[in-house]
């Protein structure tokens, strides 16, 4: 609602009454931040997160240093912690899903750097051989494949952080990332890898937005 | 930068903060509780907008001070005030999928502002 007579000072435009530019700079404030998130729409939580996994998950979260942003407002740089949903699992296979985010276009995003983060439930004073087993879909989208494999020896309870190759991060930048824990060579009583509030495993992921289709000025 | 304080007319910052509570967005971002926009309002007389410090940047203060020496209406164009200094917003939030992101959104808090 344009104040009669009034003119805006910075720029010479008829001024607004002052509760029209306050609704007018809200709606400013909504829509530049979701622009820049590359939302369409404030998202609507589905899943909720509990807090002491939020906790847990922000604590191993690494803060990106100052002075670190890139010039080109075309790449925007962010980091992501998926949670994971359990499936199909047994005492001595767990199977993780990782739903990566679905808001941002396909191919638009690229995941530079991923790691598992686990917590594991031993024995005192016993070593275990853990495999990991990242599952991609196959060329039909049809079947989960094995991309590739990594074994670990896991000696003490705790969280454990396994980084994820290139195939990995390759089925996070499409959006979905399936994961095999399986024990080798022992029989557990009970899973080892443990997956209540405090201890849901998560991947950390750093993605680079909006980067791949850069048009270079010359 | 000059903030805008009781009856100012000429350019500067003037604070505006948007509290994420009050507009209902709290259940999803995590972190801030509120941003601090901000933007420029007021006037850029020519013999304002060509001085240092208040011109937005040297090239502006240069053809300012050229406008103000020239007889008005041979070189067009008023000035404006405008952001000088933007800072990034730090978002963490959650995402559709109830994922956690963090990012820095460039250019986001209005820091200063100058004559165009």
């Amino acid at each position: 609602t344009p104040r009669a007579g009034g003119q805006c000072p910075a720029c010479g435009g008829p001024t607004l009454e002052l509760e029209s530019q306050r609704e007018l700079l809200l709606d400013l404030a909504k829509r530049s931040i979701l622009d820049k998130l590359h939302l369409t729409q404030r998202p609507t939580l589905n899943r909720p997160v509990s807090r002491a996994a939020l906790r847990t998950a922000l604590q191993h979260l690494h803060g990106v240093p100052q002075g670190a942003l890139l010039e080109d407002n075309r790449e925007q740089e962010c980091e992501i912690i998926s949670f994971a949903e359990t499936g199909l699992s047994t005492i001595n296979q767990t199977r993780l899903d990782f739903h990566f985010s679905s808001d941002r276009t396909a191919g638009d995003r690229e995941v530079q750097q991923a790691s598992l983060m686990f917590f594991v439930q031993l024995p005192s004073n016993t070593t275990w051989t853990l495999k990991v087993r990242v599952l991609v879909l196959g060329p039909h989208n049809t079947n989960l494949t094995l991309a590739t494999q990594y074994l670990l020896e896991v000696d003490a309870s705790g969280w454990h952080q396994l980084p994820l190759g290139p195939e990995a991060q390759a089925a996070c930048s499409q959006g979905h990332l399936t994961l095999e824990l399986v024990l080798e060579g022992q029989v557990a009583q009970s899973s080892v890898i443990l997956g209540g509030a405090a201890h849901r495993p998560f991947v950390a992921a750093r993605v680079r937005v909006g980067g791949k289709h850069q048009i270079h000025r010359r | 930068g000059i903030d805008c304080q009781g009856g100012s007319r000429m350019c500067c910052r003037q604070e505006f903060f948007v509290d994420f509570r009050e507009i209902g967005w709290h259940d999803w971002i995590i972190q801030p509780e509120g941003y601090a926009m901000n933007f420029c309002i007021g006037q850029c007389p020519l013999h304002i907008a060509g001085m240092p410090g208040i011109a937005a940047s040297f090239h502006t203060a240069v053809l300012n001070l050229l406008k103000a020496n020239t007889a008005a209406g041979t070189t067009g164009g008023g000035s404006c005030c405008v952001p000088t200094a933007r800072r990034p917003l730090s978002l963490l939030y959650y995402d559709r999928d109830s994922n956690i992101v963090k990012t820095d959104i460039p250019d986001m808090v209005v820091e200063a502002c100058g004559c165009s």
